[in-house]
């Protein structure tokens, strides 16, 4: 799991998934 | 080609036509400045407590929103297996993971698992790493993964797991 | 022409919507829960004009945010001016009611597995109003829903361009294809307030709203995408602001509108498309006089369709 800096109540995690031969760094926000 | 750029479009140019006009907005309405700030990013979050205390916050926290985890072997207090129930309504967790409550026809399965660990960055200095570790069915059916293809072992969703971080993250943030 | 067509075509039957998507990329997601004002940041931050949504309590996605969104915030407010606050308190969750509110279209719901061909992918999108189209896989363990990238006509193109080196055949001037919008064009003066633009864009389903002077000469263009620094400079709750004065909001780095005459053809266009950032053309006389307009969408589909 990724995380940056809580920011305006705001939280920001990430993960870098495979997808087929692929690769998508998945960034989520949500509110704190 | 006569494929060209409109001059009059260019933001200064439309500027110095509105200022020429004499609109008194001209001067008062700025253009947009959007700082592109990088993201930081960072493995899992950070911690200067003291190392039992992140361990004790981050039970309490698992206690809080209903999870259930592996009791630690002596060799490895600084590791949790967590098990929540995570189905299609509300994420919530497991009270009674173990129930076999077998009318529940889960083909799906609803049980999220996670290594939750920490780790020393140097002194005073930790982190807490959060990794995805597979499903469970609460009803105990063996997940029927072992016929998919290697391309397909790979489709699977991150966002339940991103979600339940964000909850626990909360729950820490909460709490400390 | 046709070889040219045929040759694109065949291109985008034989590749797969995986296939245009880079090795490593990003996707900004947004949890449903999200206030407004921050996915409206966020959104610049990143700077991107659209985003999914996800929803904790489906585990499900929730559609996708896009400008049309915005504007229905705006359109809400200016009938509710009392609800400043409502950007603010606003939750992404809460747009669909708002759509309702104000008599809105839904959001777009169309999507398309990776797998399928580029192609069909194409079609799809045609369907679609914000001229783009989730990518969505399913979870082969779970069943859950993927969103795996999200296709933009202007992507499909600027791949075609990169891609496919039959783009240099077509070269009938566009004024005979029949694919320039030229009857009763939308279009409004500097002085134009900026909300009678808005309603126009959403009334006549449109992403742009060409500016002219008194003699129908091409000054400017008002885009859907200029509503976000609108509302992002909270300057939205001044009525009476011209569309020329909402236009000073502009980044600097805006790179300008793009016009083209009725006598260049697709080889020229699409080469454009492949160098720049560009979204739609103005079809211009010599004097910049406005004769139509040649949108993203109606390119693809003389590519997918025509001829």
């Amino acid at each position: 799991l990724a995380t940056s800096s809580i920011k305006h109540n705001t939280l920001c995690v990430a993960s870098i998934v495979r997808y087929k031969s692929k690769y998508v760094t998945q960034i989520l926000y949500a509110p704190l | 080609s006569t494929i060209s750029i409109l001059p009059t479009s260019l933001p200064q140019i439309h500027r110095a036509n509105m200022l020429a006009q004499g609109l008194p907005a001209a001067s008062k309405i700025s253009s947009l400045v959007t700082k592109k700030s990088k993201t930081k990013w960072h493995f899992g979050i950070r911690s200067r407590s003291y190392p039992l205390d992140v361990m004790g916050e981050i039970y309490i926290a698992l206690k809080n929103l209903g999870a259930e985890w592996a009791r630690p072997s002596e060799q490895d207090l600084w590791t949790i297996r967590v098990r929540w129930k995570y189905n299609m309504n509300t994420p919530d967790f497991d009270q009674n993971a173990n129930s076999n409550n077998s009318n529940t026809t889960t083909t799906i399965p609803d049980l999220m698992k996670m290594v939750i660990q920490l780790f020393q960055i140097e002194a005073n200095n930790y982190l807490v790493d959060f990794k995805f570790d597979g499903w469970e069915s609460s009803t105990g059916k063996p997940i029927n993964n072992l016929n998919m293809s290697e391309d397909e072992m790979c489709t699977f969703s991150a966002y339940p797991f991103l979600h339940l971080s964000t909850r626990l993250i909360m729950e820490l943030a909460v709490n400390s | 022409q046709n070889v040219g067509l045929a040759a694109i075509r065949r291109m985008l039957g034989s590749k797969t919507s995986y296939d245009m998507l880079p090795v490593s990329f990003k996707l900004v997601v947004f949890d449903t829960t999200l206030s407004v004002k921050r996915a409206l940041n966020l959104l610049l931050q990143h700077n991107i004009v659209s985003a999914p949504l996800w929803d904790a309590k489906t585990s499900k996605f929730a559609g996708l945010l896009t400008t049309g969104d915005f504007i229905n915030i705006i359109k809400y407010y200016f009938s509710n001016p009392d609800r400043l606050e409502i950007v603010d308190t606003m939750t992404l969750g809460g747009l669909e009611e708002l759509e309702r509110t104000i008599g809105a279209p839904s959001m777009d719901t169309i999507s398309i597995h990776p797998s399928k061909p580029l192609f069909d992918a194409c079609l799809k999108m045609l369907e679609s109003r914000s001229g783009r189209i989730p990518l969505i896989d399913q979870d082969e363990g779970t069943n859950r829903e993927i969103v795996v990238s999200v296709l933009t006509q202007y992507r499909i193109l600027k791949f075609i361009a990169l891609n496919c080196r039959e783009t240099h055949l077509l070269q009938i001037p566009i004024s005979e294809l029949g694919i320039i919008s030229t009857d009763n064009i939308h279009s409004c003066q500097m002085t134009t307030p900026v909300i009678d633009v808005i309603d126009c864009l959403t009334q006549e389903k449109l992403s742009s709203i060409p500016i002219v002077d008194e003699n129908g000469v091409l000054i400017n263009v008002y885009e859907a995408v200029d509503v976000l620094g609108l509302i992002k400079g909270g300057i939205y709750n001044d009525l009476s602001l011209s569309v020329g004065e909402t236009l000073l909001r502009r980044s600097e780095n805006f790179e300008g509108v793009c016009t083209c005459t009725p006598n260049d053809k697709l080889s020229n266009i699409m080469n454009t498309v492949r160098r720049a950032s560009v979204h739609r053309f103005f079809v211009v006389d010599d004097n910049y006089k406005l004769l139509g307009v040649l949108s993203l969408s109606d390119i693809l589909k003389y590519l997918l369709l025509g001829g």
